[in-house]
């Protein structure tokens, strides 16, 4: 157990905590939720602006990571696994990008998700960029996936906070679905 | 309550901080 993570003195204080997760990921590997768990390793907590440009100003960009690996950042005590309780009914919006692309989103996603920007009240559980080989993909977890008016606002604020190019596709996946045929994308 | 909004640009002036460690 952590103690919890307060804005300092004069900071500007976020709605929410955020916590970082590093996962570096081995192709070829069956990532079972057991070694999933193993693997991924705590960055940090934020709960104010400054706190958060403090951790982020030190971090490799998506784009600069080689390999396999995965950056979450999620709402302090809800853990970036399917299994959480905040997760376990939820789902995700998924964007794929092309090479190069990946940085710069991966911050317009970050920011809008710290600063508020959704307006989906409680629903937003956290982001997470996967750097891979040939591409990168950008998910926003929420937390009710048969919320209809909910999902259809993270991704209307998605597609205008990525500022991709209209053609993107862009995919919902209960992590339900995901557990049962125990894949991510 | 009252939600604490920031939009990017907000956020971008607090990059350079003093506060920011």
């Amino acid at each position: 157990e952590r103690e919890p993570v307060t804005p300092g003195p004069g900071e500007h204080a976020l709605q929410f905590a955020y916590t970082f997760w590093f996962t570096p990921r081995f192709p070829g590997r069956q990532a079972s939720s057991l070694n999933f768990e193993q693997n991924i390793k705590y960055v940090g907590t934020v709960a104010s602006v400054e706190q958060f440009w403090a951790y982020y100003s030190h971090m490799g960009r998506p784009g600069d990571l080689t390999g396999h690996s995965d950056l979450h950042l999620f709402k302090d005590g809800v853990k970036p696994m399917w299994e959480d309780p905040a997760n376990k009914e939820g789902g995700k919006w998924i964007v794929r990008l092309r090479k190069g692309l990946a940085s710069r989103a991966w911050e317009n996603l970050i920011l809008a998700m710290l600063g508020e920007q959704f307006m989906v009240g409680e629903e937003i559980c956290g982001a997470v960029v996967s750097v891979r080989f040939q591409e990168d993909i950008i998910s926003v977890w929420n937390k009710t996936a048969s919320d209809q008016a909910t999902t259809s606002r993270i991704r209307d604020t998605l597609k205008r906070v990525l500022n991709l190019p209209p053609n993107t596709i862009m995919e919902y996946k209960m992590h339900l679905d995901s557990l049962k045929d125990n894949s991510s994308f | 309550g009252t939600r604490i909004i920031y939009e990017r640009h907000e956020l971008l002036q607090l990059r350079n901080s003093p506060l920011t460690r």
